[in-house]
């Protein structure tokens, strides 16, 4: 298969301090324990993430709000995220999100 | 696949 970038402008508005109503997971490699990015785990019912309806589990977070990241460790990107979220998501009432997908092959 | 859970996970 290959694998598609997708860029997604979630409006926060709606869902108030609920945020993107997403819970996203840190993967590494079995062997290594290489950090392997950040994962989308869930999509929770009803939140804003749900209801612009385009997330997908599993897909890979590769940029929030412009700050990419890719060569940050699991743990920084969880922060990042952390922070884009809190301050400058709200204040901008949208987040936005470069994400990666797996496309299945013919 | 070679891929595990690094058991960190936040709500956003």
């Amino acid at each position: 298969g290959t694998r598609e970038f997708l860029t997604f402008e979630i409006p926060l508005n709606d869902s108030g301090s609920a945020g993107l109503g997403v819970s996203v997971k840190g993967n590494r490699s079995k062997e290594s324990h290489a950090d392997l990015g950040i994962f989308v785990k869930s999509i929770i019912t009803g939140g804003a993430a749900c209801k612009d309806g385009r997330l997908r589990v599993n897909d890979k977070l590769i940029a929030v709000n412009g700050e990419s990241l890719l060569e940050k460790t699991n743990q920084e990107a969880m922060e990042t995220l952390r922070k884009s979220m809190s301050i400058e998501g709200n204040k901008r009432g949208m987040i936005q999100l470069i994400v990666a997908r797996r496309v299945p092959g013919r | 696949r070679n891929l595990e859970e690094d058991g960190t996970v936040i709500t956003l």
